[in-house]
């Protein structure tokens, strides 16, 4: 289980924290 | 790890109010579904086909921890939801965590943390800015996105700067000195707002205390002008 080179960050996950705002306004 | 217990290491993750998401890594999906719980599938390939073969199921508190091996060790493909805990799962507590799990259950922490620092909890709207308070107390991040397009990221050890230009930079304390005015007037209505989220933050704090186990973040105060 090799997980230290594991990198979370992707668009998927970009687009997951744009939608937590409130209002949709960056 | 040459620690005695995983406690020494980190504390237990809290994913209170973080929304549900599937994240897929290289070697491995961490979930947060809907009941607040935390998943981690651990995929082999076999095949060509990417088998669930290890499942750490993590309660929202991080206190409980479930281990299972699918399919009697054998996995299942990977599908957008995680295999169900099976009746022979295993069962442990934070402390009682063995270590071979540790670096996995460290693994689902930062995760945790990476979305508490991106999840707001106190929004707080001025005359000039939108100021976020995230979920990563304590020394919660701060996002202050100025309606002319500036914008400072507070964090425990840095301070972005992204001027109305686009130009960005990282604060340092040797740079605090040689500031324009102008990005200081930003800094200070910065460093106001986020006094004023953490004042807030706190009456809310106490307000929730005194009611019925219902959160009341994440809340927004006031709205752009």
């Amino acid at each position: 289980d090799d997980l230290d080179d594991e990198e979370f960050y992707d668009d998927h996950l970009e687009a997951y924290f744009k939608k937590l705002l409130p209002h949709g306004m960056q | 790890f040459g620690s005695s217990t995983l406690r020494s290491i980190i504390s237990p993750l809290n994913a209170e109010r973080l929304k549900p998401i599937r994240q897929k890594t290289k070697n491995a999906v961490v979930s947060i579904l809907e009941s607040g719980e935390v998943c981690m599938e651990f995929l082999k390939e076999q095949n060509s086909q990417e088998r669930v073969k290890e499942v750490l199921r993590i309660s929202c508190d991080g206190n409980l921890i479930y281990v299972y091996h699918p399919n009697e060790g054998k996995g299942f493909p990977l599908v957008d939801r995680p295999p169900s805990p099976p009746e022979n799962r295993l069962s442990y507590t934070f402390d009682s965590l063995p270590e071979k799990y540790w670096k996995k259950y460290q693994y689902a922490a930062k995760f945790i943390k990476l979305v508490r620092s991106k999840t707001p909890k106190v929004t707080y709207y001025t005359r000039y800015a939108k100021c976020m308070l995230m979920e990563n107390s304590p020394t919660a991040d701060v996002e202050v996105c100025f309606y002319d397009g500036a914008k400072i990221h507070k964090t425990s050890d840095v301070i972005r700067v992204i001027e109305k230009s686009g130009r960005s930079y990282t604060l340092e304390g040797s740079r605090l000195s040689t500031l324009s005015d102008e990005v200081r007037s930003y800094l200070d209505h910065a460093n106001e707002s986020h006094c004023v989220c953490l004042s807030l933050e706190s009456a809310i704090n106490t307000e929730e205390k005194k009611g019925e186990n219902i959160s009341l973040f994440p809340i927004t105060f006031g709205r752009r002008p």
